[in-house]
Parts: C-alpha cells; sequence; structure tokens
C-alpha cells in the first residue's frame, strides 16, 4: 500500500456537494461511492443524483421493521446501494437536480448513467480499508459527528470521542503525516468528503486519525462496483 | 523574571482573567463577524437573541473541543447558532438503528503486504 493516497488527485471526486438542512448524508455518501466506481470502470467522472435517492429510494431493512430509507429524515448507504441494483441505477445530477425537501420520486429509467453491480461491507481491519479504498475506489463511511459542528481544520484526534455512527461521509485518501503538535509525533489520517459544502472545514473536507477507529470511523465501511450505462 | 533598578519603574501587567463584560464584547463582535460571513439574518429580535445565546454556548462547547482534540482546530462554523440536537436533525441522517443485513456481502480480504 503507498504511505499517502487521495482519489481526489487522480479526478475520481466530484466537487463538495451541500445538503442543506436535510439529513440526506447516507445519499451523498453513496452517489460518492457510486461516482468513485463508475470512474474506475469508464474513465469518466459524472455527478450522480442524490434526490433520485432522497424522492424514491425507500429501501427497508428486512430485519427491523420500520427502518426504511426516507430521505430528509435518514437513511442508510448500503440500503441505497440495494435500492440502486434493484431501480437499474442513478440519473445524472442534471437530469434530476437536488432540492434538499422530500417531493414525489420523478425517476426515468432512460437517463439512468450508471449502475451498481455489486457492493460488500469491509472489515474494520484499517489495512483492509486502506486496500480496499486503492483497489476499489472511495469508500462509503459511516462516522460519529460530534466534533465535526465545531471543526475547522486540521487532522482531528479527539481524545475521547463516541462510536456511535450518525452521519455518511465518503472516505476519499488518506496520509502518513498529519503533525500532531501536541503529541510531538507525526498522525496518519484518513480524508473524509463531507456534504456541507465547501465553507466548512478544509473546503468541505474533513481529516480525521487513523488507527483507532477514532469516532467509529472504521465500523461501517462498504465498497461498491458499477456498471457502465449507456445514456442515449 | 528579570531584576529590575530601584530608579525605573517596573512594568506591570494585568494577570487577573477578563471580565464578564469583555467577555460578552468578544462574544458579540464573533456573532457579527459569524452573521456577515455567513449571511445569517433572524425574523425577529427574541430569535437574534436566542441565537445568540446558542453561540455564546457554542463558542464554550468549541473551547471543549478544542481541548479534547488540541491537533485540530475547533472554532465558529456555518453550525454555530444552532443547538447539537438541531444539528442532528437537520445535517446528520445516518439511521443509527438501522443494521447492515447479515446476508451483505463481505469483501474478500486483500494483500496489504508491499
Amino acid at each position: 500500500l503507498p504511505a499517502d493516497f487521495d482519489w481526489r488527485d487522480k479526478g475520481a471526486v466530484t466537487p463538495v456537494k451541500d445538503q442543506g438542512s436535510c439529513g440526506s448524508c447516507w445519499a451523498f455518501s453513496a452517489t460518492g461511492a457510486l461516482e468513485g466506481a463508475h470512474y474506475l470502470e469508464t474513465g469518466e467522472l459524472v455527478s450522480l443524483s442524490e434526490q433520485q435517492l432522497v424522492d424514491c429510494d425507500h429501501e427497508c431493512d428486512p430485519e427491523e421493521y420500520g427502518s426504511c430509507d426516507s430521505g430528509c429524515s435518514g437513511g442508510l448507504m448500503n440500503n441505497a446501494f440495494e435500492y440502486a441494483l434493484k431501480a437499474g441505477g442513478l440519473e445524472r445530477e442534471e437530469d434530476y437536480p437536488y432540492t434538499g425537501t422530500d417531493d414525489t420520486c420523478k425517476f426515468d429509467k432512460s437517463k439512468i448513467v450508471s449502475s451498481v453491480s455489486n457492493f460488500s461491507v469491509i472489515s474494520t481491519d484499517e489495512d483492509q480499508i486502506a486496500a480496499n479504498l486503492v483497489n476499489h475506489g472511495p469508500l462509503a463511511v459511516g462516522i460519529n459527528a460530534v466534533f465535526m459542528q465545531t471543526y475547522v481544520g486540521g487532522v482531528s484526534c479527539p481524545y475521547i470521542c463516541g462510536k456511535r455512527i450518525d452521519h455518511g461521509v465518503l472516505l476519499v485518501g488518506y496520509g502518513s503525516s498529519g503533525f500532531a503538535p501536541i503529541r510531538l509525533k507525526e498522525k496518519p489520517y484518513w480524508i473524509l468528503k463531507n456534504s456541507w459544502g465547501q465553507s466548512w472545514g478544509e473546503q468541505g473536507y474533513y481529516k480525521i486519525c487513523r488507527g483507532y477507529n477514532s469516532c467509529g470511523v472504521d465500523s461501517l465501511v462498504s465498497t461498491v462496483a458499477a456498471l457502465h450505462t449507456s445514456n442515449k | 523574571s528579570a531584576a529590575v533598578p530601584n530608579d525605573v519603574d517596573p512594568l506591570i501587567q494585568q494577570v487577573v482573567s477578563e471580565s464578564d463584560d469583555d467577555q460578552l464584547l468578544h462574544a458579540e463582535r464573533h456573532f457579527s463577524s459569524f452573521k456577515a460571513t455567513f449571511g445569517k439574518t433572524y425574523a425577529t429580535q427574541e430569535e437574534h437573541d436566542y441565537r445568540f445565546g446558542v453561540f455564546k454556548a457554542n463558542l464554550r462547547r468549541a473551547k471543549r473541543h478544542q481541548a479534547l482534540d488540541p491537533t485540530a482546530v475547533h472554532g465558529v462554523t456555518k453550525f454555530s447558532d444552532l443547538t447539537p440536537k438541531e444539528f442532528r436533525r437537520n445535517f446528520l441522517g445516518l439511521k443509527r438503528r438501522l443494521r447492515l443485513p447479515a446476508d451483505a456481502n463481505k469483501a474478500p480480504i486483500l494483500p496489504t503486504g508491499d
């Protein structure tokens, strides 16, 4: 594995988006992963529609009654992949633009541009997470966002952080040498793409320490593979 | 400390903590800057005063976060006028109760050496 890796340098990551006042982070995390997978499959970077997931994805966890993806009220990335698999795929952002509100489904199957061929959950082992990131593209991950409300920049290495995940983001890379002055040593970190606009964090990105499942970042990691679908 | 000759007045520096008035002025200045930076407006004076109270609480929270997370920078963000509950309700959305399906595909183990 390389010591440092960043899919942004390789053109696999779309610009930072803004979910607005809507609990649709799960949709942005899922589309980000599929955008990366689509790029690896086709060499083309396409921004995919979160609004399609917000409006049309009501996929449920069969093991827990009443736990379904529900637009601005929340969801889960793996359910979104399951929806995309069943629906046939996702439209382009420009064909089904984001409004940040729950609305009726206007999915047009003829406009599908990217399809899911498969998705998997990754073990909590950080080397496996890094290996899957490098081999299969950006990964959908969950995190506890308690420190993110006040985050401005730098590498976040909280001494104490809950492991109860409540926010969906996109893992796009990692670095080996974020200097942690108070600990007097270099700390490796993950690079996470968020969906709160470029005015938040480091131009929309969050850096968090690697090595000890900080804020539960290693707990829910998914990879997705794309099929190339022509949009005629 | 340095020795001071008898004929020179030593420089006296204030070492007591800031007064409440000073802290309030700082908070008001930060809040004005926050509103200008993020284009925040409030419909009524009551709403404005309430948000200012939330903002001050978040300044204290950012200070606590800074102590707990010294390698990052914590401070004023576009969410600084939201209570933690409002923040969770409006900007987070990963359903905690949802669990991964038992039959979810597990990614094969990849080689990581070399």
